[in-house]
Order: structure tokens, then sequence, then C-alpha cells
């Protein structure tokens, strides 16, 4: 554990907790990709299987817990309890574009051939592009609401503090994976666009508008 | 190298 894995983990709990409160707090998912959505619980329920097979820590074990129920939360609450304020017109990005290639490229470029590592690994491609639905509906609907800025804000966060934890844990460790890596900085980048639009709007009290 | 298959993170 460094400081960047902990300030990491810290803004990816920050991220879901935030949309869980500002759906329940509004009674609203309006601007919320539900396939986005969808997918982190399929990149949460994948990757934390290990919950069963492998003990890291209670801390680790814990966040997994708390993310794989507020994922499945997030999941009720959009698709039932407040199903009729889901926007699903804006939300039609084609995700098994997405959930097709990550499992093809699981398959193709993975450490070990176990199940349990072959979903990790699927895990990791999902999460790298999980976003691009939830980009997507705020470029068609051509803006965000405040929070749901900060929540974009975090979760893009997350990952960047997460190579700076790669980076140190490569000099003072030798640990190096290049698989979660080279889908971190992609999940990164993926971001870029809004960081951008983020730091030079949301921060300075603007409504994120696109022009 | 540590293995990849120890995972210790999220």
């Amino acid at each position: 554990m460094n400081i960047f894995r902990l300030s990491g983990d810290l803004s990816h709990l920050l991220a879901i907790l935030l949309l869980l409160v500002k759906i329940w707090k509004t009674r609203s998912c309006a601007g919320i990709s539900g396939k986005s959505q969808i997918l982190f619980a399929i990149v949460y329920t994948t990757r934390y299987l290990d919950l069963f097979t492998s003990f890291v820590s209670v801390y680790n074990s814990f966040m997994k817990v708390v993310f794989l129920t507020a994922s499945y939360g997030t999941l009720y609450l959009m698709f039932f309890k407040f199903k009729p304020t889901y926007d699903h017109n804006h939300d039609s990005f084609r995700i098994l574009y997405l959930i097709i290639p990550s499992l093809v490229l699981s398959f193709i470029i993975v450490h070990v051939y176990t199940v349990m590592e072959i979903l990790w690994t699927y895990s990791i491609y999902l999460e790298a592009v999980a976003i691009m639905p939830q980009l997507f509906m705020v470029s068609r609907t051509g803006e965000a609401e405040t929070i749901t800025s900060h929540y974009l804000f975090a979760l893009g966060s997350y990952r960047a503090l997460y190579i700076l934890n790669w980076i140190y844990r490569y000099y003072t460790e030798d640990f190096l994976d290049m698989i979660v890596i080279i889908a971190g900085i992609v999940q990164t980048i993926l971001y870029c666009d809004f960081f951008y639009l983020y730091i030079t709007k949301v921060l300075k009290g603007k409504r994120l508008s696109l022009p | 190298l540590k293995p990849s298959y120890v995972k210790d993170e999220l």
C-alpha cells in the first residue's frame, strides 16, 4: 500500500458513493448511463470472484464487498426503483461492441490460462472502456449535471492515481503487470477530454455543457 | 518480479 494506491481507492470509493447518493437524494438517475453501470457491475463481479479464493487483507476484502454492493445497488435504483427517470433514449451506445472484443482480447493476451485469470483479465479490459457509454451519453445530450461531473472526475482520477502507484511499485517492489498498466493508461486517456472540460468549466463554477 | 497472479490491488 502506498499513498497513490490509497488515494486511488478513496477516489474510486468516492465516485461510487457519490453516484449512489446523487440518485437517492434526487430520486432520479437522469443523465446517468445504465449501460456503463451494467458494465461496471460485470467488471466488479468478474474481478472480485477471488473474494472466495484468495485473501489479501481485510481492507481489500472490505472494499471489494463495498464496490460490489454499491454497484448492484446502483443498478437496482436505476432499473427498478427509479426506472421512470432513466433516460434510455440517450443511452444508445451498443455495449456488445465493448463486451465481445474485451472477452476475445482476454483470451489472446492473458498471463495464465485459468478461468480465474481470464475473468480477471476480462475485467481489466472491460473496465478500461466501461465509461464509454456514459461519455457518449454526455456528448449526445451535450451536458452533464455538476454532481455527475464530480462523479466522472473522481472515477477518472482513480485509474490515473493507480498509474502513479504502478510506477512507484515498479521502483520499490519490482512489481510490473503490463496488462493492467496498458489497460489503465487506455482507461485514463479516455477521460482526458472530460478532464479538460471539468477543469476549464466545472471547477470555475460553470455547468458542463459542450459547445 | 512478483508472479502476475498475485492480485493485491482492487
